[in-house]
């Protein structure tokens, strides 16, 4: 996350850090339920077996040092199948819901953003130098419609349909690389809501080019049937 | 043609109290605007309806300066035309909240008496809108609205009011309030209420004043001309050809020499970044492309390469002559010599969230805070919207309005501000007093486990799914796909599919704060709520961190 803000310890309980076998953090990713995580299937590219990952819950610190954290492995690995750049991820068994570690509301199907709301990211990735590595960040910007957001001097006609843009058009902050897979969630009435996944971005925190989230509420359907079915 | 409803606004769960109303029964809410449109008593602006009782209200009240409540079940309709800023013909129906001279200067109220004294009051006019300062044309003048000024050397004058282009556009067409649906290349527009084909963010009851109705092209975002989303799978969205209108456009208000505000009034000649760099000419489009063109924007006075703010920027900027940099703000000297507002850059974390608290009732609060007590982020006092309102920094000076802050400017029992949200108007703000020991307590949403247990209510019960088919008084509840011996068209199992209204089970399908309800089979007892026990409180909810996140925010 480039500037923002440390964020309070364990205070975004559905952030998960994807890491390697060997417990090197790489990706982010986000608990919707005890027993499975959301991420971006580009987070996914190294290797296709689910041994080769592992899912790190309740942890403020990259390093994983608190008496929080709770460590799992991954049982299977489903990819979106039209190519979006999203994954969900079955845990071998289900993370203990508690303090520290609590699952994020999903979206209606189709639920569209008002092109009002204030959305927040989150992880471990990239700061550009604006300090805080190693500590859970946090930085909040608007969502940007994307008539907006294609427009010649923004991202020129890349965004897709299922995916939005967020971000300030001055840039100065953003999620970055280490940040993918991860949640972007924002406020409806009293609690959080994913309607994101990190995804892209041309740079990272630079003037109109705002960063680039798959649309969680479009694929709605495709989370259910894999989780109703596995 | 399209529906009645068409020309309202809707807001859900709004009240008013004891406004100048009249009452009917009516079984819709379109049979209810009919009303409106048909009421003779008074001037009919507005509606309220609530679906479970099919009350009709018909209000006189003016929902802009209205105290508008919460309530669930109540849907407020407002009429569009009273929401527009702009005029038709003179201007006799304007009834926007303009409330300035086209020189600037404040408006007298028209029911005050000094510094003059007017022959036109709300008394002796009650039906042509004369409300707070507004400007207003009673007596059909053809230089359309004015005002009696503040100044007393000045008894009245007019005002800058655009017009309502109908039939044709001026500038962008950010006016344009006609019936054009189509594209430039004969594309049907999608309406603004759908979200098919081309789903979007441009709501209209996120955007009452840009009148996103029908399908009609209108230009909320600063596009060089009208636009619309359009109904062919393969185009999203497309500009229309809406025809200049000959008439001069209005005369803009005096430009300065100076920043005021965003400045996007600012006339002058600086053509330099605030970092050196030389500005490129607005009508150039090297080093840097672009569509901030005078011909786009031909009411934004892009001259030779000055500084402008043609599209509600933070300050005037431009794009620079510096291939690596293209476009930056300007620093303009400000209209009352203070120092320009710097960018909010870097800002420290402590004075984003602020743990402060306020003395007494909260008058004199002065922190940074901007959420309510249910969480939703506060809206701009600068911003009419979603919410219209009249506490501005013009009306309560002495109030500190500043960004979204909640602040208490009328003396309320706590800071208090707008929402963010729609639906909900103003809550008072997550603040602690300072002389207060307790903590304030954000009220207890209902608690749910993962899995809902069909014996228990949580919270309003929204979600029960049991089988209880009595009421409170012990009368058996009436299925709800029956129309006997209680007819109802609102609450059926086909009209609120996700409400679970199986058999006669109590439910909740309009969120009612005191939990499940049923029609009765007793023909004297339309509806009885139900007892159903509250579950135990459970551990956790979804999106609920126990931990309150900073929501730090780089602007």
């Amino acid at each position: 996350i480039v500037a923002g803000c440390i964020s309070h310890p364990h205070s975004w309980p559905w952030q998960i850090s994807l890491r390697t076998s060997y417990g090197l953090h790489f990706c982010g990713g986000t608990l919707i339920d005890p027993q499975w995580v959301l991420t971006a299937a580009h987070c996914l590219e190294k290797s296709s077996r689910p041994s080769a990952y592992k899912v790190y819950l309740g942890l403020h610190r990259e390093r994983a040092s608190e008496a929080s954290v709770q460590k799992r492995d991954v049982e299977k690995l489903f990819k979106e199948p039209h190519r979006a750049d999203i994954a969900l991820l079955k845990l071998r068994s289900p993370a203990i819901i508690n303090n520290h570690v609590i699952p994020i509301c999903l979206p209606k199907e189709n639920a569209v953003l008002g092109g009002r709301e204030e959305c927040y990211v989150t992880g471990w990735g990239d700061t550009k130098g604006t300090g805080g590595d190693g500590l859970l960040k946090e930085t909040g910007f608007p969502v940007i419609e994307n008539k907006i957001c294609n427009r010649p001097e923004f991202l020129n006609g890349r965004v897709k349909k299922h995916e939005l843009c967020a971000g300030n058009i001055h840039g100065g902050t953003d999620s970055c690389q280490g940040d993918s897979g991860g949640p972007l969630v924002c406020l409806d009435q009293d609690r959080f809501v994913q309607h994101g996944v990190t995804s892209w971005g041309l740079g990272c925190a630079q003037p109109m080019k705002p960063g680039v989230y798959v649309r969680v509420s479009n694929y709605i359907p495709w989370i259910e049937s894999i989780m109703e079915n596995n | 043609q399209g529906d009645i409803l068409d020309s309202y606004v809707r807001t859900e769960g709004a009240w008013l109290l004891n406004p100048k109303k009249e009452v009917y029964r009516t079984n819709s809410k379109e049979e209810c605007a009919e009303r409106c449109e048909a009421e003779s008593k008074f001037t009919c602006r507005a509606f309220l309806f609530t679906s479970k009782d099919q009350q009709c209200l018909t209000l006189a009240e003016n929902t802009k300066t209205a105290v508008i409540f919460r309530r669930t079940n109540a849907v407020l309709y407002e009429k569009r035309i009273y929401l527009l800023e702009c005029k038709e013909g003179k201007g006799v129906n304007y009834r926007g909240t303009e409330a300035k001279t086209q020189k600037g200067v404040p408006c007298q109220k028209w029911a005050d008496t000094v510094p003059h004294k007017p022959n036109y009051t709300p008394e002796k006019y009650p039906n042509v809108g004369l409300e707070e300062n507004y400007c207003r044309n009673p007596d059909g003048d053809e230089r359309g609205p004015w005002c009696y000024t503040t100044d007393p050397a000045t008894r009245f004058d007019y005002c800058n009011i655009p017009e309502c282009e109908v039939e044709c556009m001026h500038c962008s067409g950010e006016n344009y309030h006609g019936v054009v649906a189509t594209t430039t290349s004969g594309l049907e527009c999608q309406r603004w209420d759908s979200q098919q084909p081309h789903s979007h963010g441009y709501l209209p009851e996120n955007f009452p004043e840009k009148d996103l109705k029908m399908n009609y092209c209108r230009n909320p975002d600063g596009e060089p001309r009208p636009w619309c989303f359009t109904t062919s799978l393969t185009k999203r969205w497309e500009y229309c050809d809406i025809p200049r209108c000959t008439t001069p456009p209005p005369a803009p208000a005096p430009g300065r020499q100076c920043l005021s505000g965003r400045g996007e009034d600012y006339q002058g000649t600086i053509s330099v970044t605030e970092s050196g760099n030389t500005c490129q000419h607005w009508s150039s489009q090297s080093p840097h492309r672009h569509a901030r063109t005078p011909e786009n924007y031909p009411c934004k006075n892009l001259e030779e390469n000055y500084c402008r703010n043609p599209d509600g920027e933070k300050m005037p900027w431009c794009y620079t002559t510096n291939k690596t940099a293209r476009w930056e703000y300007c620093t303009i000297p400000s209209c009352d010599g203070s120092k320009p507002e710097a960018p909010a850059v870097d800002v420290p974390e402590q004075a984003q969230i602020s743990e402060d608290c306020y003395q007494g009732n909260g008058v004199t609060y002065r922190g940074t805070a901007s959420f309510t007590l249910t969480g939703k982020k506060c809206q701009a006092w600068s911003s009419m919207s979603p919410h219209r309102h009249n506490k501005t920094a013009d009306q309560y000076p002495n109030a500190d309005l500043r960004q979204n802050y909640c602040r208490n400017p009328d003396a309320d029992s706590r800071p208090w501000c707008y929402t963010t949200d729609p639906s909900v108007r103003w809550e008072y703000c997550n603040l602690k007093r300072c002389d207060s020991r307790v903590p304030v307590t954000l009220p207890k949403p209902p608690q749910t486990t993962l899995e809902p247990n069909p014996d228990c209510i949580n919270g309003n019960g929204k979600d029960y799914r049991g089988t209880v088919a009595k009421t409170a008084r012990g009368r058996t509840c009436q299925a709800w796909s029956s129309q006997k011996p209680h007819s109802h068209d609102y609450f059926t199992p086909m009209t609120h599919p996700e409400a679970g209204l199986d058999k006669n089970y109590c439910r909740n399908p309009d969120g009612d704060v005191n939990g499940p309800w049923c029609y009765t089979t007793d023909p004297r007892k339309a509806w009885e709520y139900c007892d159903i026990p509250k579950c135990p409180p459970a551990q956790y909810e979804c999106g609920k961190s126990k931990f309150r996140p900073k929501l730090c925010a780089q602007r």
